[in-house]
Parts: C-alpha cells; sequence; structure tokens
C-alpha cells in the first residue's frame, strides 16, 4: 500500500501480513496486507482494526473494538453500539452505506476515515500533534515511523521503466497515466495510481488514490500548501518523466 | 486555522442544492457563518481564505435575502415570495446541526473543529489540548 505518515513521508511497501499504524494511550489501528491474487509481489490492505481505549473511567469512552474487512464495512462496533462513553465521547458514523465510515473521538478531537474501494480498505486519520506517542527506536508505528526500509518499494524508479519485457508495458503506461489524470489525480497520488494499475490492472484503486487524495485535502492540515504546486516527482526526475511518456 | 474545515462543511452541505435565496441555502450559510466564527482569528493571521471567507458569507446573505427567507421561513403567511423549490439536501434540509450523511446522530464536525463547547454533555470528554493536526493515510496497493 502507499502511506503518508504523520510526518508527511510518502512511501511504497509491502507490509504484508499484520502492521501497527498507531499505538498509543487512547487509540489502536491495526492493518492486515495481503498478497494480490496474480503474484505481482504487491500487497492490499484487507482488514483494519481500531481498538478505542477507555478513557475517563468509562465517562468518555469504554473499551471498543472496530473491524473492518474486505466485503464487511461494519457501521458499529463490535458489539452493536454506534457510540461509547456515557456521554458519548466516541461515535461511529456512516457517510456512505458499505464504502464510507468514520469514527470521531470527541475527548481527543480525532478523526478516523474508513473506506472499502473494491474489495480493499482505506484508511485515513487526522489527531493532534501532542497526542502523537514517539515509542523511540524500536517504534513499529507505520503513521509515525514509516515503513521499514526492507519494506519499501521505490515507486518512481518501478513507473521509469522502459526496458521491460512486456512489449505493450510503454502503451500500458500511458493507458494508466490517461486513467489517472482523468480522474484529477495530482502530485504523489498520481503517481501511486498509475503504479496501482500498472501492477495489478484493477480500476478500484485509481478510486483508491482519488478517495486518499479527498481525505488528504481534508484532513491535512496544510492541504492548500501540500498541493500548491500540484506536481509529482516526475516533475523533476532525471528519469522520463509524464511528460515524456506522453510524446510531449 | 480551521477554516478548511469549515469550508469542506459547507461544500458538502450545499453540494446538493441550488444557490439562490432558498431556506435550506441559507441555513447552510449560517452555519458556515457560524463555523467560521468559531476559529480563532489570531491562528488565520494572513490566511487568504480565512479573510476572504469572512467577507464572501455576509455578501452571500445579502444577495439572497437570506435575513428575509428564514424570517418567512419561520411564519409562512398565505402569500410566500420565494419557492422553496431546492432538491432535498443529503441531510433532510432542516436539521440545523446535522453533519454530512450523520443519518440524524449527534453532529461531531463542529465539535471536532470548535474551540467552544458544545451545549449540554460533559465538558469532561472536551478536548482542550493544542490544536495542532497531523495527518496519516494509508491506501492503494
Amino acid at each position: 500500500p502507499h502511506l503518508r505518515t504523520f510526518d508527511d513521508l510518502f512511501q511504497t511497501c509491502k507490509v504484508a501480513g499484520a502492521w501497527p499504524l498507531i499505538y498509543n494511550d487512547y487509540l489502536t489501528a491495526q492493518v492486515t496486507n495481503v498478497p494480490l491474487v496474480h503474484g505481482s509481489g504487491a500487497t492490499a490492505t484487507n482488514k483494519l482494526t481500531v481498538i478505542i481505549k477507555p478513557f475517563r473511567d468509562g465517562e468518555c469512552a469504554q473499551r471498543k473494538l472496530y473491524q473492518a474487512t474486505a466485503g464487511n464495512l461494519p457501521t458499529t462496533f463490535d458489539d452493536g453500539t454506534i457510540t461509547s462513553g456515557r456521554e458519548e465521547g466516541v461515535v461511529i458514523i456512516e457517510v456512505i452505506p458499505g464504502e464510507h465510515v468514520e469514527i470521531h473521538i470527541r475527548y481527543i478531537a480525532t478523526l478516523i476515515v474508513i473506506r472499502q474501494v473494491g474489495r480493499y480498505i482505506t484508511f485515513a486519520v487526522r489527531m493532534p500533534e501532542e497526542l502523537i506517542q514517539y515509542q523511540g527506536a524500536e517504534d513499529m508505528q507505520l503513521c509515525v515511523k514509516g515503513c521499514p526500509v526492507s519494506e519499501q518499494i521505490d515507486y518512481a524508479t518501478f513507473l521509469s521503466q522502459t526496458t521491460r519485457a512486456d512489449r505493450n508495458y510503454k502503451e500500458l503506461r500511458v493507458d494508466a497515466i490517461a486513467k489517472c489524470r482523468k480522474a484529477k489525480i495530482y502530485d504523489e497520488y498520481l503517481d501511486s495510481c498509475v503504479f496501482d494499475l500498472l501492477t495489478t490492472g484493477d480500476a478500484n484503486f485509481t478510486q483508491a488514490a482519488k478517495s486518499a487524495l479527498t481525505d488528504v485535502n481534508r484532513l491535512h492540515p496544510n492541504a492548500s500548501f501540500l498541493f500548491k504546486n500540484r506536481t509529482s516527482v516526475f516533475e523533476n526526475a532525471s528519469f522520463p518523466g509524464y511528460r515524456d511518456i506522453e510524446g510531449g | 486555522c480551521d477554516i478548511l474545515w469549515c469550508s469542506y462543511q459547507y461544500e458538502a452541505d450545499t453540494d446538493p442544492l441550488d444557490p439562490g435565496p432558498y431556506p435550506d441555502f441559507c441555513r447552510a450559510l449560517q452555519r458556515y457563518q457560524r463555523c467560521v466564527d468559531r476559529i480563532s482569528p489570531g491562528s488565520c493571521r494572513g490566511d487568504l481564505h480565512y479573510h476572504s471567507t469572512k467577507t464572501v458569507i455576509p455578501d452571500l446573505q445579502r444577495n439572497y435575502e437570506c435575513e428575509r427567507v428564514l424570517r418567512e421561513e419561520n411564519n409562512p403567511g398565505p402569500t410566500r415570495a420565494v419557492e422553496t423549490t431546492t432538491r432535498p439536501s443529503r441531510n433532510g434540509g432542516d436539521n440545523d446541526s446535522d453533519s454530512p450523511g450523520t443519518n440524524g446522530r449527534p453532529p461531531f464536525f463542529p465539535d471536532i473543529l470548535s474551540d467552544a463547547p458544545e451545549t449540554g454533555g460533559s465538558q469532561r470528554c472536551q478536548y482542550t489540548g493544542s490544536r495542532s493536526f497531523r495527518h496519516c493515510g494509508l491506501f492503494g496497493d
């Protein structure tokens, strides 16, 4: 999957299996990533688990478990409730049935956005900087530390390949760029959309990139500055950029 | 400066509406104004989006005669001048405190955004810390 960390590092990772995104005194979020069927080496998220920890003796929140899996995006916690705490410090909101659910955690001003696109899950969170807990050198939180180097994929190099054995590769890439551009996806999200289309051919990933872009524009505190130039990594790269690929 | 949050909510509110002198649209403008008013001006110093929004909302309310539209909405007479022919809003359009798609559940967008405490409920569950935020996201393959 593609990851934007709290520090705005943008990475493409393998991270097969279960990995923590966040764990702190208030909540835990963890994803499970599975290899895609056709053996491309790519993985995608098919499960998300969120645990809300008790807060103020249950006045604001009791311990709650939320689990989304491929094909099942619940609108409640595991116990069937939609709120937590006597004062309802936590609420689940169904925005689009089967596609978009949000967990609002009032007492820590935190919003978690969970989407199901095709058969896969996407995750986005906005939380106060002061509540992010760095766990030192052993920290495994993907949102905090990013992916381990051994798990990272250099997607820019992958996309710039022009000598692939597949004779249709260049045409596929032009087609993928056109589809992603048509969806009005830009910046790293354009690159990740192209990468996903090339590795899977699954058009659902175009929608996933588009949704992720929507979420970052909504949740990122500096989104208007972040995307001021709306350039992908290709624009300033030494390898063939999108303009070259598209023949100017 | 949380102006983007307010603008997001306004866009979501008005997405299914036709702009014009209609009660639903005027209520959306009212919500937008309240949300912007909750933002501490000091946190938006130099933010053009914030300052232009502060100017534009009253202009729109004047242009669409929102004061009159909402007054007539509250006191409907036999000869209403303004037709309320808007498409139904996503939230039903008549709940002043609904957030997009909340299906009538408690409003939480303004709560998370606002420094002002919500009316009702325990103050102990209000977040009072720093409003400097971070974002993280995971998607795709």
